[in-house]
């Protein structure tokens, strides 16, 4: 990263949009240019609020010569510039370029408007190609997150975050086991019951499994869902998938949460997306538009430790998707899962979990895979092992190798 | 000049690679200067750096980008005290 060498002095900064462009809804904008200045407080102490009046950033789509003798040259070439802290802040979009959110068509506003305001803030352009403040555009990310580079460089300038975000899924009051409160605002929560659930044991064909952002490991089931431990379910739980994740529905085909922080869950043609357990915007999507080259109704998706990439699974194929690219999808995929050695074909489940070793589940069965091999592991006993014993801590299930249910 | 180097010349330009009074005087610059201004915008866009207006450094230059200068600061068209 490169720091121009200016910064604000106070951290409580105040914008206003003075200019809006022609084809976008204002609130719309408003949206997305208050999601782009969030980038850059979710790791800082920054706050950004909206004001009319003086303000510390003004933001403003113009064509042309407008007025600060750098003229934008129609669509396409220059997108915006923005001002150091020094020349004041001030951030100027090309209204002639087709702004778009959310969508592949066009050019991104929140990552082009992220961009500018790490100018705002006194960052120059980065030679890390993939930061946020490389100065070319890359195309939509729907996966966008900052670069460890964009990260280092403003913590540079304004220290790391020290205070919370609110309301947010960090703030909530933490229970017995260290959860977030999923009880309705403002009611005293009832302990959680000390038995622990059976209904897995009985039939442990579950739906999909994934880890939060904050560590956790959730098994959807129906329009259930369970928290895991080390050795087997918490207490307290099942729970209705819709109390904890507002707007979500029940019967998930596949989810995983990518290095962004953020949760993607799967059903049929859609998606959607969460922030802890908010929905982070408009959603469901079509998985078609959001996540092109990945086909509907998956099995199970996973961020495989081995690059960092997504998988998502099918029948016997495999998809690889990798945000940066263009398209996302190579021409070569899908690949038979025959690849994944020792891996079945129509898998239920698959994720990587905190140990750093990927697990895929098939019926009552799973098999855990070696990253570093790149086949499923030979150990004694044998995989598939029986999800109801190693996973759900339930005893009566065989702790041998087993058949899948198929 | 070919058209690709008057072009290429106000990119370097305007991007912060040339200083503003040399970007209006092509006739000025120098051979070594304006390669290494080529030089260094390859080595910032992450490009094979040959110093040479070839086809992927000009492509690159068409791509859409912020319009702040890639050399901020550097001190260049600072007076000497």
């Amino acid at each position: 990263y490169a720091l121009q060498g200016s910064r604000w002095k106070v951290k409580d900064l105040t914008y206003k949009i003075s200019k809006y462009p022609g084809k976008l809804k204002r609130g719309d904008v408003d949206k997305e240019i208050q999601r782009a200045f969030n980038v850059w407080s979710g790791y800082t102490d920054l706050t950004f609020t909206p004001k009319s009046g003086q303000v510390h950033i003004e933001i403003r789509f113009e064509t042309g010569e407008h007025g600060d003798g750098d003229p934008f040259d129609g669509p396409g070439g220059t997108l915006a510039h923005a001002y150091f802290p020094v020349f004041g802040g001030d951030a100027h979009f090309d209204a002639s370029e087709s702004w778009s959110i959310n969508s592949y068509r066009g050019t991104n506003l929140f990552q082009v408007a992220a961009h500018e305001f790490g100018h705002s803030l006194g960052l120059s352009h980065s030679d890390v190609r993939q930061a946020l403040m490389a100065p070319f555009y890359r195309g939509y990310d729907p996966l966008f997150s900052l670069d460890t580079d964009d990260v280092e460089g403003i913590q540079a300038l304004y220290g790391k975050k020290t205070k919370k975000d609110t309301p947010s899924f960090d703030d909530d009051n933490d229970d017995q086991d260290g959860e977030f409160d999923e009880s309705p605002s403002n009611e005293k929560k009832t302990p959680a019951p000390p038995s622990v659930d059976q209904s897995l044991c009985a039939d442990p064909k579950f739906d999909t499994i994934f880890n939060s952002a904050e560590g956790y490991t959730y098994v959807f089931k129906g329009d259930k869902y369970w928290r895991l431990t080390e050795e087997s379910i918490a207490p307290g739980y099942p729970k209705k998938i819709s109390e904890t994740w507002p707007g979500l529905e029940g019967n998930i085909d596949a989810a995983f949460t990518y290095k962004n922080g953020k949760t993607y869950f799967f059903k049929g043609s859609k998606y959607w997306r969460y922030k802890g357990r908010k929905m982070d915007g408009d959603y469901p999507k079509e998985i078609s538009e959001g996540f092109t080259g990945i086909p509907d109704n998956l099995d199970a998706a996973l961020v495989w430790s081995g690059n960092g990439k997504i998988y998502f699974y099918k029948g016997s194929k495999f998809w690889r998707f990798d945000p940066s690219q263009r398209p996302p999808v190579k021409s070569t995929y899908p690949k038979p899962i025959s690849n994944w050695d020792g891996v079945p074909d129509n898998l239920n489940a698959a994720f990587q979990w905190t140990n750093g070793y990927t697990y895929f589940y098939k019926g009552n069965a799973y098999y855990r895979f070696n990253d570093r091999a790149f086949a499923v592991d030979v150990t004694n006993p044998p995989f598939p092992r029986s999800t109801a014993y190693w996973w759900f801590g339930c005893k009566s299930a065989p702790a041998g190798t087993i058949g899948t249910s198929d | 000049s070919a058209p690709s180097d008057s072009s290429a010349l106000i990119y370097l330009s305007q991007y912060g690679y040339i200083s503003a009074s040399r970007g209006n005087s092509s006739q000025l610059l120098d051979e070594r200067s304006y390669k290494k201004a080529i030089e260094d915008f390859q080595s910032f866009a992450g490009i094979d750096v040959t110093g040479q207006l070839d086809p992927v450094t000009l492509e690159t230059m068409t791509l859409p980008r912020c319009g702040v200068k890639d050399k901020v600061g550097t001190g260049d068209n600072r007076a000497k005290r």
